[in-house]
Parts: structure tokens; C-alpha cells; sequence
């Protein structure tokens, strides 16, 4: 669906759910009506969003089994502008297999997403780790996508099998198009991860990288203890200030 | 099998691989004939055992495929005690779904692992991040079973997670065995990692959370850089300390 933005990565532990969370507040601050959708089985859209305690977290699990109408698993967040589609009951099973199954069912994704697309100017989506299945259909059925890159050695080594992966995908799907490579966790006084981002920016085309990138900082880390998004809990922090940045350049690249 | 031992986490990049590699090093080094085997279509662990440049990297693919026998794709390490069974092709390729179908049908992990015990003392297994196919496989598969937790507050939300599923696999395997939960990349400096730690510890049964801490440093991100597993390169360094620690208690443990 035209308005639906996928944050992906081969590698796990980059940051994909710490910039779901983020870039959807940063676009919602700027009155954009936004849903963020966590399909990653591991929910932990839910423990980043700013969600009251003891809200009731129902979401994609409850609405694919049929025990929930979309109304209902659309929830409220402190952003007047921005509502979120949790994973559901997934997040506490240990059983990931059924869910899999059931959301990357052919038509399933499309059809929610454009249910979605619908009641929003922007769908934001969350995905686990790795180009299995669910990571497919998300692509799938998305027209923009953004991969962070961690910098540390092991990004530049799993770029290449994830660009193939997205041209793999942009063969089935014409409308995806890839805004870019984010890279995040940088330590600007590190060397090894300097070198990173330099070697990933002179091994990549240049508008295949985003030029800003989102800094290594404790208040990510305290926000994410406040099950807070880093941009509304402390936007003067570097990271902050980068992914609101981000939305500004996304928001005029995407049209 | 019953020296199989898995290495599995719900959450990404806690240091799943980075510890089957050092593990699997410092059994080694200690004359246990090891087997590493990297299930992770992702096929991080090429990276980080210290092949040769330029040295042939068949592995589960080609074996499943039929096109290499499992004597081709046991590959030899700087280590004598030290084999490796990578996760081959697929490390390149952008689609991981097939490769996720053949190595879960029924039957096929129990009877490679039943191979490599054959084979080998030890059998360490490096999993893809998550609860899906491929790691309930593995543990369907697998007698002992260790789960990194990275020192940060979202350790504290999906410990629950992945002990259920633990349990869920329990009751279909019963030689699974949890030998712990392991701290990794923790800051002593730091408040918050410490907060965690102690939490983790609180929450859980003592005999649950291996007693020493892996220590996140930068000699670990430079062993990442040259390919080799820090154990190897700078056996003095904290964590190599910390990693050669755990193998001797997990000896002692596994009997
Ligand atoms: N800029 C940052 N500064 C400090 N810590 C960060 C930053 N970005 C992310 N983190 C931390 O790194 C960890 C991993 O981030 P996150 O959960 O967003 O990654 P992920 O790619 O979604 O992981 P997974 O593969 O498990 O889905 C989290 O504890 C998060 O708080
Ligand atoms: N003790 C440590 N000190 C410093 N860096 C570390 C430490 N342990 C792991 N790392 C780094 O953290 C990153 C993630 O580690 P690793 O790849 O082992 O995690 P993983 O759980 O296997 O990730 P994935 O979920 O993608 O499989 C790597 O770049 C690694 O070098
Ligand atoms: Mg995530
Ligand atoms: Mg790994």
C-alpha cells in the first residue's frame, strides 16, 4: 500500500523497534496521522510506545483470530496523532509458528495494511529480525522501506545478502522502494565505529544512505526503561534530534 | 541429542553468536573435540571462528541439498579440537523461507545432530534470533540450552517470553535442559546495566543465571573486525576471561 513504511534488518538488535517507535512519534508530533503496527512476534512495540499502565494491549493476534474488530485493536497513545496495532497475545507465548502461519497467509497483510492505509496518512511497521517469512509479506506489501545498520564490524557483512534481499523483493513488489540506510548506535568518539559508517558509506551509493546518523546515547537506553519513545521523553538528546530529523527528510522524500 | 548444546534468545543481537563461537573456541582449546553448527540463514558465524581467507565455506545448505557429503562441510578451524558446520549458500542469498522449510521438516535436525554427536564430544548450535521454526527445531533437538540476556531493560520484558517457550519445548523434549541465562555486554560503570543485572538476578531462581557477567569491551568488537573469536585473539581481555570461565562450568555441569 502506497502509504506503508517497513523498518527492516537481517541483523538483530540494530535498532528496528527503537526507530519504529521513534520515527512514528516524531511524525505524529507533526500532526501526521500515524498507525505504528508491530507484526514482530516478540511485541516490544508495546514496551516503547508510552502506553498507560494497565492499558489493555490487545492487537494483530486478537484481530486475526476474530475475538477483536480493527476498531478495537487501534490503540491510543500520548500522541493525539498516532495509534498503534500491537502484536497481541503473541508477545507472551512462547509459540511463534501459528502466528507466522496465520499473518503471512496470502492476502492477509495486503488487506490489513490496506484497511490501514485507509484511516491514516502514514503506516509505520515493526518486523523481527532476520528476511524470513513475516519480513517477505511486510515487504511485500509496502511501498517504502529503511534498514538500520548497527555500527559495528558485522554491518558490513550482512548489507550485501540484505540489498539483495530487498531487489529480490522489489522484483514482485514495483512500488517498494528503499529510502535508505540508517545508520545507528554510532559512537562518534569510537574508531572502530567510525570506520564503520565510513566504510558503509563508501561502499554504498551515496543517496542509499541517510546522511544523519542516530548517535549511541544513555537516554535511548532510559527511555526505553520508561517504555517511552527517546523523542518525546527527551527531545533534546542527540538521538532525538536525529530521528526527528529523520521524519523531516522522510516526509519530503516520500511525498 | 545429549551433547547438543543450543544457544538461543528471543531478542536480537545479545551475543547468541559471539557466544557459541567463544564457547565452542574455549571447549576447544581445551582439548573437547567440538562441533560449532550455525543454523542462522543469516550465517554469522563465518564470520567470527577464524577461517582462512579465501578458505571454501560449503555448509547446511550444500549438505541438504545433497551436493557435499557431511565430511566436506565439517570444516577444519585454526583450532585441532575445533570443526565447524556453517550455514552455507543460504548466507548469501536474500530469501530465507526455503531454507527455513527443508531444515524443519520433521526428522532432519534430530538425525544431523544425531551425525555430528557421533562425531564430536560437544555439539554447539548458533540459532537465528526469535521463537520460530528453526530454533523450536533446534531445541526439539537439543539437551542443554543457554539464553544470552544483554544487559538492557528490554532484557526484562522478554525473559518471561523465552522461558515459556523454553518450558512449551520442555514438555515435548524432556532431556532439554536450561543450564542458565547468561549476562552479556554488561557495563559495570554503568547504573543502568547494573540495574538490570541485579534485577535478572532478583527475578529468577539463582541457579537459573550463570554467576559471571560477559563484560562488553572493545577487544570483542576488534576480534568482530579481524574474523576470530576473542578467546583466540586476546585471551587476556575480560570477556575471553569470562567465556573461558563459563566453558568450565558448563563442563562440570553437562557431566
Ligand atoms: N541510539 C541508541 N542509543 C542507545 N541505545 C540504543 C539506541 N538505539 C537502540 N538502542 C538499544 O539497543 C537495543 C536494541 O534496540 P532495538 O530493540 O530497537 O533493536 P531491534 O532491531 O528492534 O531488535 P530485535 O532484532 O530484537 O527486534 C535496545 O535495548 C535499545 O534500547
Ligand atoms: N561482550 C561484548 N562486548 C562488546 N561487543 C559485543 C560483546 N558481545 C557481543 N558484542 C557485539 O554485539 C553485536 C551483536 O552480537 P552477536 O552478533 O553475537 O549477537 P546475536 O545475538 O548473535 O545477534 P543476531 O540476533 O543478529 O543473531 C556484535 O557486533 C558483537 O560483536
Ligand atoms: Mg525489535
Ligand atoms: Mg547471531
Amino acid at each position: 500500500a502506497g502509504k506503508v513504511l517497513a523498518i527492516v534488518s537481517q541483523k538483530g538488535g540494530v535498532g528496528k523497534t527503537t526507530t519504529a517507535v521513534n520515527l512514528a512519534a516524531a511524525f505524529a508530533r507533526r500532526g501526521v496521522r500515524t498507525i505504528l503496527v508491530d507484526v514482530d512476534p516478540q511485541g516490544s512495540v508495546r514496551y516503547g510506545i508510552g502506553l498507560r499502565p494497565g492499558q489493555p494491549t490487545p492487537g494483530i493476534t486478537e484481530y486475526l483470530s476474530g475475538d477483536r474488530a480493527l476498531q478495537e485493536v487501534l490503540l491510543p497513545t500520548p500522541l493525539a496523532s498516532l495509534r498503534v496495532l500491537l502484536a497481541g497475545a503473541i508477545a507472551d507465548r512462547g509459540d511463534h509458528a501459528d502466528f507466522q502461519r496465520q499473518i503471512t497467509t496470502p492476502g492477509v497483510l495486503d488487506e490489513l495494511f490496506d484497511e490501514l492505509a485507509g484511516r491514516a496518512d502514514l503506516v509505520i511497521v515493526d518486523t523481527p529480525p532476520g528476511l524470513g517469512a513475516i519480513v517477505r509479506r511486510v515487504l511485500e506489501a509496502s511501498a517504502h522501506a529503511i534498514v538500520p545498520l548497527q555500527c559495528e564490524p558485522l554491518a558490513l557483512q550482512t548489507t550485501p545478502q540484505i540489498l539483495r534481499g530487498l531487489q529480490d523483493i522489489v522484483a514482485v513488489n514495483e512500488e517498494l522502494a528503499l529510502e535508505g540506510m540508517l545508520l545507528t548506535m554510532h559512537e562518534p568518539e569510537n574508531p572502530m565505529s567510525e570506520r564503520v559508517a565510513e566504510y558503509v558509506r563508501a561502499s554504498l551509493p551515496e543517496d542509499l544512505v541517510f546522511e544523519r546518523e542516530v548517535p549511541r546515547t544513555a537516554a535511548v537506553v532510559e527511555a526505553s526503561a520508561a517504555g517511552q519513545p527517546v523523542v518525546l521523553r527527551d527531545p533534546n538528546d542527540p538521538a532525538s534530534a536525529a530521528y526527528l530529523d529523520l521524519a523531516d527528510v522522510l516526509r519530503e522524500r516520500m511525498g
